[in-house]
């Protein structure tokens, strides 16, 4: 554990703490993809199944439960809640996520370190995890005027994911035998995608108005 | 030689 990591998973605690407390206290989820949410679940399920045969900390099995009880909580909100799910904007997500699950199986079964059940399915949460976040990056583009707390929510996640390459950056210097290329080229195109939205939201933050992704 | 993953990370 170094101080890259910690603060980049305690930021992607921050964002789901940030979403959820958007969609508790303004009982809306205006802005918000559900099929990124989606995505997210699925993510933490296949990548997460090691939870039963593998234990590597306290603090990672904390978490693990942590992310996984969060992402199912954001759905259940933005599906099932009786007043709640009246504010997603079902047309304005309109990404066509199944496809992204599928191009992530069929790289993950082509492309893995080791050819089992648990290996392929991890690294399918991997690729997928690297893309979950288009819908939502799409939707923001179509809402127009993007509240505060949906702005930072992105703005974190993508904070999160900059920390990570840090921290792969400062365990390849001072580990030995710390390799894991399928996860860092993954996690630098994630990362990329969060380029243009970074762009929008530095410049509508230095110029005081509400964020806009033209 | 290098370990594939150590699957320590979140």
């Amino acid at each position: 554990m170094n101080v890259f990591r910690l603060a980049g998973d305690l930021t992607h605690l921050l964002s789901l703490v940030v979403l959820l407390l958007k969609i508790v206290a303004t009982k809306s989820c205006r802005g918000v993809s559900a099929k990124t949410q989606e995505l997210y679940a699925i993510v933490f399920v296949t990548r997460y199944l090691d939870l039963l045969f593998s234990f590597v900390s306290l603090y990672n099995s904390v978490m693990k439960v942590v992310f996984l009880g969060s992402a199912f909580s954001i759905v259940y909100f933005m599906r099932y809640h009786k007043v709640v799910r009246h504010t997603y904007d079902r047309e304005l997500d309109t990404f066509r996520s199944s496809f992204l699950v599928a191009g992530s199986m069929v790289l993950a079964l082509l492309i893995n370190s080791k050819y089992t059940f648990f290996e392929v399915l991890w690294t399918f949460s991997i690729y997928l995890e690297a893309v979950a976040i288009l819908p939502q990056l799409v939707m923001l583009q179509r809402t127009g005027n993007i509240d505060n707390l949906t702005g930072n929510y992105v703005f974190l996640l993508g904070m999160y994911r900059g920390l990570y390459i840090l921290n792969w950056i400062y365990r390849y210097s001072t580990e030995r035998r710390y390799w894991q290329m399928i996860v860092w080229v993954s996690g630098i195109i994630q990362t990329a995608l969060y380029a243009d939205f970074f762009y929008y939201y530095l410049k509508c933050w230095n110029e005081n108005r509400t964020l806009v992704i033209p | 030689v290098h370990h594939t993953h150590a699957k320590d990370e979140l």
